[in-house]
């Protein structure tokens, strides 16, 4: 199972937008993805129109309720595990518990259902819930939009990786850059992107996380129906398959997959 | 002096860019106006160019450092007190002190220096830093991105500011929604904005700090240059003061300052 944290401290960034997108569009490609919803805003579920019901995430985390249990069917290969206000209690009562970094390793390690694909929407922050995926995942996608505070970010992100990568999981790796809320028309964008490429070039001779990791070549370009979609409490895909974003996301998936856009 | 929180839990709607350009327009019209960048990852701070130097925020907070001495001039009659990554600790750090909550409304009690306005600028979520702000002012701005999750977050926003103005602080009000990146031509811009004076509406017969709370009628317009002069180290009046984020701003101060925007 490919286990992926969709990460960037920065707010609105896309996070929530490409994890529940992607996860639909690897899903609809025949592939079966468990989707978890770490963030205590519960955006992901409130996306797919979910509420919990019979469990969230605050609970497998806080009080070791299995997986299986809280994980609702949204579509054909499509899972969730939905998350609730609730799990912002979670930063402070996990604080004193010992391995408080690896409990959502633990709920993985038990959970006997099998995925293709595991995909964890983060919070804004570089706190315990997404030290929690980190401390788990193989992959890291970043999403990331091409404004001033984009580099900003990245270098505490990737300080972070390194401490959990040195002292948590060694196989945790940044696989790439998302650019999200793509606008290719500005002189901004086109700055930042330059300055991205830049920096990942300068890392590749050094051993790090992010040695290897590259910008993907898909791009999501900004597409108001993403931004209406969550209203309907569907993914892009339900609620318009033709539009930009569904075809930025399939062709996001498919590089992931590294199926051929036409193949 | 008018103490003003700039809170969102929602990340990325604008709030650090209200802070820091609408905290600059106040000073360009004359007033006194002190920021305190309360969020660690220091983006108001980096806007206007400017790094812990003699002191942070953090400091304040977690080591009873004096405002005075970690205050810096930013422009005429604009000073900021910046933040650090190590406020990120604070979280933790501060989790079993008692008043906690208060530590900020300490430090502005013991401030001699006389402002007309204290900006703050809160990070994306409704923990320690945001609470410390919401116990000592007397008005929240809310700025806010006309799409769906607009509405869902705003519910536990206000449920926040009912419990600090219960227990903490009985001066808190709401005062108002600044609809930030705003785009008038979509379908969606005009269906939010729809549900909020809706809801806004049906707040006003109950008792509660959002009574009075009015969507302000000026919006802050998407504008590029607004994501462009942080790069620069500005504000936007120093960077391109005839631009309609400037324009904007200005018109935002004014209606806050309750000047007719042509008297
Ligand atoms: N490509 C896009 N085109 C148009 N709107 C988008 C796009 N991607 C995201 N949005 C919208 O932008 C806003 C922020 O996106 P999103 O919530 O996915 O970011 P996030 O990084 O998860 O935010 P947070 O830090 O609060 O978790 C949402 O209203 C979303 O619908
Ligand atoms: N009116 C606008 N027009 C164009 N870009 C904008 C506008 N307002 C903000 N931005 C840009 O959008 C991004 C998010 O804005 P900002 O950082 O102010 O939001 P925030 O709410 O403070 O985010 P966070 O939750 O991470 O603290 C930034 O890159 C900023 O430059
Ligand atoms: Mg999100
Ligand atoms: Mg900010």
């Amino acid at each position: 199972m490919r286990k992926i944290a969709i990460l960037n401290q920065k707010g609105g960034v896309g996070k929530t937008t490409t994890a529940v997108n992607l996860a639909a569009a690897l899903a609809k490609l025949g592939k079966k993805v468990c989707l978890l919803d770490l963030d205590p805003q519960a955006h992901a579920s409130t996306h797919l129109g979910i509420h919990k019901t019979q469990g969230s995430i605050y609970e497998v985390l806080v009080q070791s309720k299995p997986l299986q249990q809280c994980r609702v069917e949204v579509d054909e290969g499509f899972w969730l595990v939905p998350s609730e206000i609730d799990l912002a209690a979670a930063e402070v009562e996990l604080a004193g518990v010992v391995g408080r970094e690896l409990l959502l390793r633990d709920a993985l390690a038990a959970d006997s259902m099998l995925f293709d694909f595991c995909i964890m929407d983060c919070p804004p922050s570089l706190g315990i819930l997404t030290l929690n995926a980190l401390a788990c995942v193989q992959d890291i996608f970043i999403p990331l939009q091409p404004h001033f505070f984009a580099l900003h970010g990245l270098s505490k992100l990737l300080e972070t990786t390194g401490l959990v990568s040195r002292r948590l999981n060694a196989d945790l790796t940044v696989a790439g850059i998302i650019l999200t809320l793509y606008e290719n028309n500005t002189r901004l964008t086109q700055e930042v992107v330059a300055d991205l490429n830049q920096f990942l070039e300068n890392s590749r001779g050094v051993k790090s996380p992010w040695q290897k990791a590259r910008l993907f070549s898909t791009r999501i370009r900004k597409n108001i129906k993403l931004a209406e979609c969550p209203s309907h409490g569907k993914s892009i895909f339900s609620y318009d398959p033709k539009c930009h974003g569904a075809v930025d996301y399939t062709e996001l998936a498919r590089e992931i997959l590294n199926i051929p856009m036409h193949g």
